[in-house]
């Protein structure tokens, strides 16, 4: 009773039925198996005198990010296909999880925004996934698309890094995925869209998801990065929609899903509709 | 129509600014629309030419007209072709082309309004179906970014999304009808109930 399993195939995923905060991944086929949390954080960020975060320039207040909610509400539907968990994290963050029963990996479908910026405080809104994994500060993430290139936390190769960002510092491009390891098993995410990923301590991944800010960063766009959407003469911040995927594997075994994974999540099926007699229908 | 408009909006929109959102906003409006003026010509070809390949003995394979449409704003539910009532003799029809160079399987998703539907293949065998309650945040996001993007307001969100599994071969497709069942309550789908833990 203290858990929600979902996963009509292979995958499993369990839920804590008090939080209902993801818990745990377990592949019956594999055998890998991973304690694994997932959260929506926000970075603040205020007027700066030095600089502030903005379309160029991604400079947190220097605080922790704000966790969105510590337990969230969840709704279960289960069928023969898919199994899925309804998540309303707040009144602007939502998601939804899915299991379908011939992957072996589980989707998350995120719904974010208007971001409230009333309280005159920008947002910068990540998901962060956190597993119990030894990485020593190491993470991959793909050199646009292609391959996947080693980053480490705090260090660059090529000079003596002087940390004054640790979390601006530390953020990466990421079009196809990242992935961490810890020589046993193998915690990956591939994405829909180009954002910024990190793993600002052992064992996380996180993704910027959605940005809302109220200053300039003056480097030459001269505008806040605020976009709103109209209709009529009411106008609210940007709601987006996405979605990103997780996959556990042994080590050594991810990189042939994050590489066929990935061209399907970049080249989705290609959908007609139209309304005919099928009896007429010569199907080819 | 031609795919012109489209490469000439992705040639624009190789720009940095274009790449990373660092444009003014009255400029990243002009990329999005160039690029949806590009996205609706270059459909209108596809929709053209999908017509001519899937050989419908109904079906014009003409340059003018095309059998099928496609949804930009499925991922909140908007698809008219698949919330149209589906009437005696006129099948939903679902063309899904492959992009890719191997054999896939996947699940397609598409809103309806009756949960009394089959979905068949090509052949006529009957495909499994799950029906999942269309939920509030998404009916909700569907309204408001119908009338900002469209300008017009949208019919009553639909009840279900159905979802069933495709197979499609490489760089070819594979076609799926959806129809009324005999009877009522005679669907083979699983209507999937929502469960909340306490």
């Amino acid at each position: 009773n203290e858990t929600v399993e979902i996963g009509p195939g292979n995958l499993k995923a369990s839920f804590s039925s008090n939080s209902g905060q993801l818990k745990r991944l377990y592949n019956s086929k594999t055998g890998v198996d991973i304690p694994v949390q997932q959260s929506y954080l926000w970075y603040g960020s205020t007027q700066k005198s030095d600089q502030n975060s903005g379309a160029y320039i991604f400079r947190p207040d220097g605080s922790p990010p704000v966790i969105v909610a510590r337990s969230v509400p969840i709704k279960v539907i289960r069928g023969p296909l898919v199994d899925e968990i309804h998540q309303q994290f707040n009144s602007w963050i939502s998601q939804v999880i899915r299991i379908y029963k011939d992957k072996e990996h589980v989707e998350f479908e995120f719904t974010i925004g208007p971001i409230p910026t009333e309280d005159s405080v920008g947002k910068e809104v990540i998901t962060r996934m956190t597993a119990n994994m030894a990485t020593d500060k190491v993470f991959y993430t793909d050199s646009n698309g292609r391959d996947f290139l080693k980053r480490v936390r705090d260090y660059r190769a090529d000079w003596d890094l002087q940390v004054t960002q640790p979390v601006a510092g530390n953020y990466y491009p990421v079009n196809l995925g990242m992935y961490i390891t810890d020589n046993k098993s193998e915690l990956s995410i591939l994405v829909d869209r180009a954002t910024g990923g990190a793993s600002i301590n052992d064992g996380e991944i996180e993704l910027m998801l959605h940005r809302r800010l109220l200053y300039d960063d003056a480097r030459g766009v001269g505008e806040a990065l605020d976009e709103t959407v109209c209709v009529g003469t009411a106008s609210e911040g940007l709601t987006v929609r996405g979605n990103y995927y997780l996959g556990i594997h042994k080590n050594d075994d991810g990189s042939r899903w994050r590489r066929t994974t990935g061209q399907e999540i970049y080249s989705p099926l290609v959908l007609a509709f139209g309304h005919e007699n099928q009896e007429e229908w010569r199907a080819s | 129509f031609n795919t012109f408009s489209l490469g000439d909006a992705l040639g624009v929109t190789q720009h940095h600014d274009a790449v990373t959102g660092t444009a003014k906003q009255h400029t990243t409006n002009d990329y999005a629309k160039r690029l949806t003026i590009g996205a609706t010509e270059s459909e209108a070809v596809v929709n053209s030419a999908l017509s001519c390949l899937v050989n419908s003995t109904t079906g014009p394979c003409s340059t003018t007209s095309s059998l099928f449409n496609q949804c930009r704003l499925l991922n909140i539910s908007y698809c008219p072709p698949t919330e149209k009532d589906i009437t005696e003799g006129k099948n939903l029809v679902i063309v899904a082309y492959n992009p890719l160079g191997w054999n896939r399987t996947d699940i397609i998703k598409i809103p309806v309004n009756d949960a009394n539907l089959i979905v068949q293949d090509s052949a006529g065998n009957l495909v499994e179906a799950q029906f999942i309650e269309l939920d509030n945040i998404t009916s909700n996001l569907r309204k408001f970014y119908v009338e900002a993007y469209l300008g017009i307001s949208p019919k009553q969100a639909p009840k279900y999304w159905l979802i069933f599994r495709v197979s499609v071969p490489p760089l070819g497709w594979n076609t799926y009808f959806v129809s009324k069942a005999s009877q009522k309550g005679s669907s083979t789908g699983y209507v999937s109930k929502m469960e909340i833990p306490l």
